[in-house]
């Protein structure tokens, strides 16, 4: 554990509140993606399979696992069933088959091992580095998003951008520290996606401007 | 070192 590693699992903490927050509040999930909210369940439920066979990692792998897949199913839930009068399917139109599709390609060409633990666990990571595009495609079609939902994007980004200094932290530092190059690669085009939006978030957002696409 | 078997990132 690194400061950046930390940081980052905060980070994502933070966001799945922030989203939870800006439903509860507005009664609303409008401007969210209810697309890429089944992507994070799916990467969730596949990535954290080893909550039932692995060797105990730690308390703190445990619970955080436990709150990603638990929170996401509500918030799928949510938005499901109290606030989906709320949801436009018709802005919500990015092809996830895609997505979906590549993943899997990528996880069934270049898995860790052949197990299927270690091929769902690859198939989640790219999974994780596409599963944003449906809602920042949503963004691009409306031109703009309310605050709160920038927030949440800005907070889900930084978590895995963090954990590329954590990386290099655990290359430089860690002796112990096994990297993987699949995480590394996934992770680092999974930063590039947001790039766009990070740099229209830091030029508007952060200057209290609304996100507003030129 | 030991080999820990898993991944040990969220």
């Amino acid at each position: 554990m690194n400061i950046f590693r930390m940081l980052g699992d905060l980070s994502h903490l933070i966001s799945i509140f922030i989203l939870l927050h800006k439903m509860q509040t507005s009664k609303s999930c409008s401007g969210v993606s209810f697309k890429s909210q089944v992507l994070y369940l799916v990467v969730y439920v596949f990535r954290y399979l080893d909550l039932f066979t692995n060797p105990f990692m730690s308390y703190y792998n445990t619970l955080m696992k436990i709150v990603f897949i638990a929170s996401s199913a509500y918030t799928i839930y949510l938005m499901s069933t109290v606030f989906k009068p709320t949801h436009d399917p018709a802005i919500d139109t990015f092809k996830i088959e895609y997505l979906l599709g590549g993943s899997l390609v990528m996880a069934l060409l270049f898995p860790p091992k052949w197990t299927f633990m270690e091929i769902s666990w690859a198939f989640s990571i790219w999974l994780e580095s596409v599963a944003i595009l449906p809602q920042l495609f949503m963004v691009q079609r409306t031109g703009e998003a309310e605050t709160i939902t920038t927030h949440y994007i800005f907070a889900l980004g930084a978590y895995r951008a963090l954990y590329i200094p954590n990386w290099i932290w655990r290359y430089m530092f860690d002796k112990k520290a096994k990297l993987e190059t699949i995480a590394v690669v996934a992770g680092l085009a999974q930063t590039l996606l947001y790039s766009d939006f990070f740099y229209i978030y830091w030029t508007k957002v952060m200057k209290g401007k609304k996100f507003q696409l030129p | 070192a030991e080999k820990v078997e898993g991944h040990d990132e969220l």
